[in-house]
């Protein structure tokens, strides 16, 4: 069987995957389906400031290395924004 | 930055959990069992919580593994990512638990950077079963990440004021009419440290609701330490058998002639043994012991002495107490009970006396049809005219005999190991 990678590390999250991640998570808003992903830029970087504070990793509102390691860890299934 | 509430709690602390076993053919269920309870007991140690183990669709806490889409809106991912989800408290799901059985889980402890500690991962899981949403407190317990296993865990502060904020903490516990002794200083370390056997006496008139037994007038225990008799009075736990055996009001009781131990989470409490009629008034006075006791599921306390039982309602005897065993619906002939306990697997109560046993439903009040049966039909290796049995806080029913005992395997109905083991080495470090 292949080696698994340590620490069970998925594929990198690609850009829908971001999405995907953050409003699983409750840092965006399900999308509208009648409207579509049309979360703002803005919501976008929000979120993923909000992301970063609750992760202790540097708060950039950017999609840097740091926040896609921390999207690629083992967690809990519970959001971590609730309404 | 700080644990987050999420509004619901339970309305009641002695909450009950139950482990469902669809999807676990490739785990063995003790140890998933043992995990679950010691995630629980994280939560109970720094609050009034309680948790029991019952064999029940109706248990506060439902525990499932599960695959894929499962029913509620959030399905599982396979191996990785998300790990499991838990409900917070009220109805329906509320308060059930539901981990992805395609991860690589650890049991009781195991360590390999592969897998995944259940017992983490619950314990967290039960913090939202608890009412408990994610804190982005780093090392907080309910941060959203996975931390791995720690072996020697201690709850965070910013988790253990969560927690408290919902059910207060253990120290406010009101117990009932029982006096929770807890002494000024902190409490020695240990079952095999002996109290110095002096007698406690007071020149003004004692408090006693009992005449002193003796000339010595003792001072009441219900305002201080309780009385430490004479040290010729008193049996010695390395060096006897017991008559029962009780978790009461959490607390471990061994009763021993007019005696009683009383064992905390931290060990034996000093200055017992005390007069079990220092904690329970208006047993007989001539009573030279007692027969079994247990705390029943509405947590008044039942002592079986002889042909008769008594029910407290913490100190007191409840009115209209005692009555004969046969108001219990147990038969003429039966001059006393050895050993009483409520069974984990269904809550059941079960009594026995010599070779026989009975199961009586405290919530009909009735001693169930088909009964009395013979110890060894399902009690495998458990034998006859035992002393006493309890359900311990690790949620195994031991079974007391002389001065031996046996952990009872409730899923593979017998004991764990046909040699007793010793009660006093194992209780008492002696």
């Amino acid at each position: 069987r292949p080696v698994e990678q340590s620490n069970k590390i998925r594929s990198p999250p690609v850009h829908e995957d971001v999405y995907g991640y953050l409003t699983k998570f409750g840092y965006l808003p399900e999308s509208d389906l009648a409207t579509g992903n049309l979360q703002t830029v803005d919501q976008l970087h929000d979120a993923l400031r909000t992301l970063q504070t609750y992760g202790n990793i540097p708060v950039t509102g950017k999609l840097d290395a740091e926040t896609k390691e921390l999207m690629r860890k083992p967690r809990c299934g519970v959001p971590d924004v609730t309404p | 930055k700080r644990y987050t509430l999420h509004g619901q709690k339970w309305q009641h602390v002695n909450l009950t959990w139950s482990l469902r076993t669809r999807h676990l053919e490739r785990m063995d269920h003790g140890w998933v069992r043992s995990d679950l309870h010691k995630a629980l007991e994280i939560w109970s140690k720094h609050s009034k919580l309680t948790f029991r183990e019952i064999n029940s669709e109706t248990a506060d806490i439902l525990v499932y593994f599960e695959k894929g889409y499962h029913g509620d809106g959030y399905p599982f991912d396979g191996r990785g990512q998300v790990l499991a989800h838990a409900f917070f408290p009220g109805t329906g799901h509320g308060g059930d638990a539901h981990f992805d059985v395609e991860e690589d889980w650890l049991l009781n402890g195991e360590q390999n950077n592969e897998g995944t500690s259940l017992y983490t991962v619950a314990a967290h899981e039960f913090g939202h079963s608890l009412g408990l949403a994610h804190s982005s407190v780093g090392g907080a317990l309910m941060s959203p990440w996975y931390q791995g296993l720690q072996s020697d865990f201690e709850l965070p502060d910013d988790d253990r004021l969560g927690i408290q904020v919902l059910y207060d903490s253990k120290n406010d516990k009101k117990w009932g009419n029982i006096p929770v002794y807890r002494p000024a200083a902190p409490r020695p370390n240990y079952p095999n440290t002996i109290p110095p056997r002096t007698t406690v006496r007071t020149t003004t008139s004692s408090t006693s609701t009992t005449t002193p037994r003796t000339t010595t007038t003792y001072t009441n225990i219900r305002t201080r330490q309780p009385d430490i008799p004479p040290a010729n009075d008193k049996p010695d736990f390395c060096n006897t058998t017991f008559d029962a055996v009780s978790i009461i009001r959490k607390d471990l009781f061994f009763f021993k002639g007019k005696y009683s131990w009383r064992l905390g989470d931290k060990g034996l409490y000093s200055g017992y043994p005390a007069l079990i009629s220092r904690l329970w008034y208006n047993l007989p006075e001539d009573m030279n012991q007692v027969d079994a006791v247990y705390e029943r599921q509405d947590h008044k306390i039942v002592f079986f002495i002889g042909r008769s039982f008594y029910v407290f309602n913490g100190n007191i005897l409840v009115p209209g107490y005692p009555k004969p065993l046969t108001a219990l619906g147990l038969p003429e002939r039966l001059d006393h009970v050895d050993a009483v306990t409520v069974w984990g697997h269904n809550s059941k109560t079960y009594i026995f006396s010599g070779t026989e046993y009975w199961r009586y439903d405290d919530e009909t009040d009735r001693m169930e049809l088909g009964y009395p049966r013979d110890i060894m039909t399902i009690w495998k290796g458990v034998g006859y005219n035992l002393n006493a049995a309890f359900q311990w806080h690790d949620g195994a029913t031991y079974f007391l005999k002389n001065r031996g005992f046996w952990k009872f395997n409730d899923l593979r109905m017998r004991v764990e190991q046909e040699e007793p083991r010793s009660i006093g080495e194992f209780w008492f470090n002696c």
